[in-house]
């Protein structure tokens, strides 16, 4: 099974 | 005071259609030189983001940046109000309330006026930083559209792999699998039929076929869609503007 990360890991807010 | 004004009302209707099906709340912040958006679908896996220049639009002018909350359900309904050949002007006053559409058929004189309600929408705004890719293709974006259309009928992933020379597209279901290889080539006749590759190291990732369907909505707004994507961030499926761009960063699944 493979695991779908949020957006958010990746992008700091502003 | 905003007045920003679509010589073609279909232009605004295409940009909001290629993205209103992954998210609803909208804030559009307006600034002296264009408009940009940004929002998160529900489940906090595909990130949109919108940017429409000045140039983009046939008179533009924003004398205090301003945050336009939107409902894109309701947004579209007074959208699909408007002819598409119609001009469009979104007007708004410093600290507005509602935003006025103007819709303007010079031809036969005649004016259609909507008010649509703004919305107070608590949304975090996302620093987005240029990235480092791994592979960079741009095809045209319809395409890409059949491609992942097809494909996602087997499976609920779908595999994009990237080798020098190949653009191998896969999916491996319960009723069967499938895959589209593509080479990259140049039209000369039909640049935007071409299809251009640039690869640093070969990728293999797998993606949710559910955003990969939210994404290719995004087709309308351009021939072509510029694909980035790398092992170790989101990719990004780019729909470029006359002036300014739709993006989608998609986090690729990761094996357990």
């Amino acid at each position: 099974m493979a695991s779908q990360p949020t957006i958010s890991k990746f992008f700091a807010k502003a | 005071m905003l007045e920003a004004k679509f010589e073609q009302a279909s232009l605004f209707k295409r940009i909001i259609d290629g993205f209103k099906d992954c998210v609803q709340l909208v804030n559009f912040q307006c600034k002296e030189d264009g408009i940009i958006a940004q929002a998160v679908d529900d489940s906090r896996v595909l990130l949109v983001s919108l940017e429409i220049g000045k140039d983009a639009f046939q008179e533009f002018r924003c004398d205090h940046p301003i945050t336009l909350g939107m409902d894109l359900n309701s947004l579209s309904k007074i959208l699909r109000c408007g002819n598409n050949t119609d001009s469009l002007t979104l007007i708004a006053d410093d600290t507005p309330d509602s935003l006025l559409l103007l819709f303007e058929d010079t031809k036969r004189e005649r004016i259609s006026e909507y008010s649509l309600k703004l919305m107070d929408i608590d949304a975090d705004f996302l620093k987005i930083e240029e990235l480092q890719y791994d592979t960079t293709i741009m095809m045209p974006s319809a395409d890409f559209s059949k491609t992942v259309r097809d494909l996602s009928q087997l499976s609920d992933s779908l595999n994009i792999l990237v080798t020098k020379e190949t653009i191998k597209f896969v999916t491996d279901g319960d009723i069967g699998s499938g895959s589209v290889i593509m080479k990259p080539f140049i039209d000369m006749e039909n640049p935007d039929e071409s299809i251009k590759l640039e690869m640093e190291q070969p990728v293999d990732l797998t993606f949710g076929s559910k955003y990969l369907l939210d994404i290719v909505k995004g087709s309308a707004l351009s021939n072509k869609i510029g694909i980035r994507l790398s092992s170790e961030a989101p990719a990004l499926f780019q729909f470029d503007l006359t002036s300014g761009f739709l993006q989608f960063f998609l986090a690729p699944k990761f094996s357990d």
